[in-house]
């Protein structure tokens, strides 16, 4: 099992692969890697041991097989659904980022309450009805939910989705989900990572 | 100094009693705050003291009295403002949530290099062209900047800030920045969060 933080850099790794790979560099070193990622060489070197993947001393690694390897043990090359309910503000700017299309997501349903935007047509996907939520997770066995609804909403749709099945959620909503063990749960919480910054700010006596 | 996962907390708590005070509820215990947080309460009450906070055994804590003091630890009752830089998908989310004001920020700098968008104006601010916000930042001592740029432009646009005079930034492009030590930065990697859930979905064999 690798460790979360180890995971999280093997998905940096692998971004910083697909660039690597579309400017056609053949090889690239660990000391390279570290310098555009501000790593130590020596972490990434072990991070990259987790796929069994170990460099020529000197050369370092062939781009390609490299990225392929991640893709692999990562699991990047299986196609996975997700529904996002609550299509606002964070949610549009969500759904409309090529950006995921990497991590092999891809957004098969989206949900809203609002009347004026159940019904309209954004590319591939027609906003529905949250009422018809729970039947399209059962029928399409969507595994991930990315919730941006407000608050006072996130307990109510998230125990929907449990109900219909969902195996994880993303959740943007400031608040704490009660859900059952076996659920995965990642709560992105932007309020509190300015809250921090922010503090530092104060700390460090600027401007 | 307090830790940073305890710093985190502590802005969640803070949150927790503004609401708490909102719905008129004059005590509240550790113990019902870690019902509401999943938090263990005894993390909660250690937490606390580092605020120099003790609640009454049996009682709890008064909720505005632990509010307002929460409130000064955390420099929470200072503006601080921010420029942001994208006024793109991203940027617009962000620039219009209402919830940052809680922790304090006041974003009165708009960029962009769009020639549709400079000139803009959405509420109270005006996007501005990204040429003057070397003077902007210089001018009116602005400490923080929110980078929502393309990956591409992120590193030309933390150096002309970095350049101007600002303390902190917090960045959402997905490349690391190469900034001087004395400067914040806080990276939110949405794509490597998102990737990370769908790799322990893949772990757990859902669907
Ligand atoms: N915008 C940001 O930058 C930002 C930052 C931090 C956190 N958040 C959090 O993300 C969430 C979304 O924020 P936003 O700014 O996009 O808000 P928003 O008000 O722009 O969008 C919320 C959407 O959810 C829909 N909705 C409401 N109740 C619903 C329900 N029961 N089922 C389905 N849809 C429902 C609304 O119709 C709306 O379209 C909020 O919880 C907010 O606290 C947003
Ligand atoms: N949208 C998302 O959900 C999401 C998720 C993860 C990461 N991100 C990252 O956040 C950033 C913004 O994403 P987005 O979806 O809002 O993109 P976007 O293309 O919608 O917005 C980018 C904005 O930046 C402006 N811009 C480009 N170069 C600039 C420069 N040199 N100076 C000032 N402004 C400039 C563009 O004109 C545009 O308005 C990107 O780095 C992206 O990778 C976005």
């Amino acid at each position: 099992k690798i460790p979360k933080p180890a995971l999280e850099r093997l998905f940096i790794y692998y971004r910083l692969l697909l660039a690597a790979d579309k400017n056609g560099e053949p090889v690239i070193s660990s000391v390279e890697m570290g310098r555009r990622l501000d790593l130590d060489p020596a972490q990434i070197r072990k991070d990259l041991t987790y796929c069994g993947e170990f460099g020529k001393p000197r050369i370092g690694y062939r781009v390609d097989r490299l990225k392929d390897e991640l893709k692999r043990i990562l699991g990047l090359g299986e196609e996975k659904q997700a529904v996002l309910i609550g299509v606002g503000r964070l949610g549009m700017a969500i759904y409309s980022y090529p950006g995921f299309a990497n991590f092999g997501l891809e957004i098969t349903g989206l949900f809203d309450v609002d009347p004026t935007k159940v019904g309209l047509n954004l590319g591939k996907t027609t906003i529905r009805n949250i009422s018809e939520l729970g039947q399209f997770i059962k029928e399409k066995r969507v595994p991930l939910g990315i919730m941006t609804v407000p608050a006072a909403d996130a307990q109510a749709v998230a125990d929907t989705m449990v109900a219909a099945g969902i195996c994880a959620i993303w959740n943007f909503a400031p608040v704490t989900l009660k859900v059952p063990d076996n659920i995965n749960v990642r709560n992105e919480d932007l309020a509190v990572g300015l809250a921090t910054l922010s503090f530092q700010l104060l700390q460090s006596g600027c401007p």
